[in-house]
């Protein structure tokens, strides 16, 4: 992370940093649903209804690392490390609260990286399922990777029995994210 | 003056998609 950023910066150069930040997020989100076994196997209409539904939900994953809850911190994607107050000025206030609240939620989960991928392609394919042609396909994909990823936390944690139950209770969350916050503004200067 | 182009989180994510998927047909 970069030192925390401050007057040189103007709102509206942080406001376009922070706009910016989501181009080269969402195209990795891309390549990993390719990287996901089964996905590619869907029809082309099939992953962009998917990756359209899903990606935010993804990002807010991907994304909850660069939260520092105790330092009340933001950390973008190009290096920029801004504290919570600087971004509500902005008027981010909503989204990074409630990105707060849930990486906080996610994050005392204690996941290993490749749980966190798992899980990560587990809220891709339970997206919204509202213009998918072929649900049956769709649905065994979900169920295969659910079924992955149970195996992979149990056989890790015998004994935690309930981490699993609050891994799936955190996607009705990211449903609840998306809704609210998917139609924030984004601004990119034209040149 | 900057222009900007404004778009919602969604449609930016939308339009990104649309973007790679048609450039790798």
């Amino acid at each position: 992370a970069c030192p925390v950023s401050g007057a040189e910066r103007t709102s509206q150069e942080i406001w376009e940093s922070f706009s910016q930040c989501f181009t080269p997020a969402v195209k990795e989100v891309v390549e990993f649903a390719k990287g996901i076994p089964g996905f590619q196997g869907l029809s082309q209409q099939d992953q962009v209804m998917l990756l359209k539904s899903g990606t935010f939900q993804v990002l807010m994953v991907r994304f909850c690392t660069l939260f520092n809850a105790g330092e009340r911190t933001v950390t973008f994607l190009n290096g920029q490390t801004y504290p919570l107050s600087t971004l509500r000025a902005l008027g981010m206030g909503s989204l990074l609260d409630a990105m707060f609240e849930f990486s906080e939620k996610l994050g005392s989960l204690g996941l290993e990286p490749d749980e966190m991928a798992l899980f990560m392609a587990v809220v891709l394919v339970s997206a919204d399922r509202s213009g998918i042609s072929d649900m049956w396909a769709v649905e065994q994909l979900q169920e295969g990777l659910i079924r992955a990823l149970r195996s992979l936390i149990t056989r890790r944690r015998p004994d935690d029995t309930a981490l699993f139950p609050k891994l799936l209770l955190r996607l009705p969350d990211l449903r609840t994210l998306n809704n609210l916050h998917s139609d924030k503004l984004l601004a990119f200067r034209i040149d | 003056p900057k222009t900007h182009r404004v778009m919602t989180l969604a449609d930016h994510i939308s339009h990104i998609i649309t973007q790679d998927f048609a450039r790798n047909q």
